[in-house]
């Protein structure tokens, strides 16, 4: 057989860009045949995820000689967003497993690293301008945090394999580990007329309030490079709220009656134009949608509810209808298990399957498996999201008509064996055995 | 191929690569050059990754250059 020697890459854009983003061209074409081989793209996006299918092309024989086939490939992405949310705060995961799942990512030719990393139990981010935060809200402030340099490292490591990086600091609900390190940030809660010593929501009717989030999300937008930021805005309590006396004198001076709906919106409608002030889009979930708060025309709404208020695909309607853009995540949350090969619903799932007009369908702009962090850490996070979450990886990139379970399963097979080969700890499919489990014992 | 990609034409016919003569290499008139950290950082790991039977996952985010291995003595 002939011997080829060399890949040559011809990126056609002149700036090797700085960051990727969402409007990041990631086509490639790659040839090799007789004349060349030879990978061509517009920008190095495009080169990055052409230089994966390349080395997924390279197969290697029983003696050991390495070998390419003559193969002719044009390839893009069917949606820009092709995510993968962690939690990173119910279980503290630490760097190096971060760095990990982010290689994988890139091995799947996902785009973007959705790092849900402070919530309820715990908060691991290291502000620098509220330290107390993290000295007070983390599992531990020593081992369990992420210091300035974890998450330049993050965002470096993630940038070099074409990676955005989307952080999600959720309010006004799922906030309880910033109470002890920001004293008034939360709403005390009642019981009777006496506070009961627990603590709810962030308090939306001080001013200080305010002043803290300004302040806050100053540092977020300049630690965090992405034009997007995740807000959250899922699971409000209002229990709490509608305990406080305070709380209820505002509502009435406010005229809300008892919606408390109406004072959510009120908060997260200031929470966005802070952020929006810093030049910052945002995305929410779906709730902030659900519940009528007024949002800027280029909010993207991210569905993660299978059945509630309404089916996800009549969500994503209603949604597009109202044009904004939005993310699917209902069908692909991995945290949950069911016997046998359960990657095959999340891999027929057919994110633009709702009744509505192309417009609204092009408002669609991808998705994100997901994996709460209740069950998972570092232990267990690597074959319970690999290849599942690859099935995902493929909705989102490749055609709408690549749905046959059996060639999925034969190629998906194939491509957890070369996961172990390449360290991944994948969980298997089925019965079966890959030549790698032999090579690396 | 995981995922597929959009469009494929491929045969059996097949070409060898030799691990220790081969290079990602740049097209003098591409837009990216060497000392584009994406892109020389990616020539490392795929390097790396194409042609060890245990590629290490270095967590290195400074781009590095890649060696090739050695070529292997012949055996007796």
């Amino acid at each position: 057989a002939m011997e080829k020697n060399s890949l040559t890459l011809f990126v056609v854009s002149r700036s090797c860009e700085r960051l990727p983003t969402l409007k990041s061209l990631e086509n490639y074409t790659l040839t090799i045949n007789d004349e060349q081989s030879f990978l061509l793209a517009d920008t190095v996006w495009g080169a990055l995820r052409g230089l994966e299918t390349f080395s997924q092309l390279v197969w290697r024989g029983s003696e050991g000689t390495y070998f390419i086939n003559k193969t002719e490939i044009e390839d893009y992405p069917r949606f820009p967003h092709r995510g993968l949310l962690l939690d990173t705060s119910r279980h503290y995961l630490p760097l190096p497993t971060i760095l990990d799942t982010l290689d994988v990512m890139a091995f799947n030719k996902l785009n973007v690293f959705h790092w849900h990393l402070v919530d309820d139990p715990s908060f691991p981010y290291e502000s620098f301008t509220f330290p107390e935060l993290t000295r007070k809200g983390s599992f531990n402030p020593v081992t369990h945090v992420y210091t300035a340099q974890d998450i330049k490292e993050v965002i470096e490591y993630a940038r070099l394999r074409g990676i955005r990086v989307l952080a999600e600091f959720d309010t006004p609900g799922h906030t309880l580990s910033w109470g002890p390190g920001a004293p008034g940030l939360l709403t005390p809660c009642y019981s009777g007329s006496h506070p009961s010593g627990n603590y709810g929501p962030v308090n939306p009717i001080l001013n200080s309030t305010y002043e803290f989030m300004n302040t806050f999300f100053l540092e977020i937008s300049s630690v965090f490079p992405d034009f997007y930021i995740h807000l959250g805005g899922d699971e409000v309590d209002f229990t709490c709220w509608k305990s406080n006396p305070s709380i209820q004198a505002f509502m009435k001076k406010k005229g809300f009656g008892s919606d408390f709906k109406q004072l959510e919106s009120f908060y997260i409608q200031i929470l966005l134009d802070i952020v929006a002030a810093y030049g910052k889009g945002y995305v929410v979930w779906q709730e902030v949608f659900d519940n009528k708060v007024k949002i800027r025309p280029n909010t993207i709404v991210q569905v993660w509810r299978e059945e509630s208020p309404v089916p996800y695909l009549k969500e994503l309607k209603l949604i597009t209808k109202a044009g904004f853009r939005a993310l699917l995540s209902a069908p692909w949350y991995l945290n949950r298990i069911t016997y046998g090969p359960d990657w095959q619903d999340a891999y027929l799932v057919e994110p633009l399957e709702f009744e509505g007009t192309q417009e609204q369908k092009s408002l669609v702009i991808g998705g994100e498996a997901c994996m709460w962090g209740e069950y998972v850490d570092s232990t267990n996070l690597e074959p319970r999201l690999w290849p599942r979450a690859g099935a995902i990886a493929e909705r989102l990139w490749s055609s709408q008509t690549v749905t046959d379970l059996d060639f999925a399963f034969s190629r998906l097979s194939d491509f957890r064996c070369e996961l172990l080969r390449r360290g991944v700890q994948a969980q298997p499919l089925g019965v079966g055995y890959c030549e790698q489990e032999f090579e690396q014992s | 191929l995981w995922p597929w990609p959009q469009y494929i034409q491929t045969t059996d016919f097949h070409y060898t690569i030799s691990p220790h003569r081969f290079r990602f290499k740049y097209h003098v008139q591409s837009g990216a050059q060497p000392g584009c950290s994406v892109l020389d950082e990616a020539f490392r790991r795929y390097g790396e990754l194409l042609f060890s039977s245990r590629p290490e996952r270095q967590h290195q985010s400074v781009a590095g250059e890649w060696d090739p291995p050695e070529p292997a003595r012949k055996s007796k």
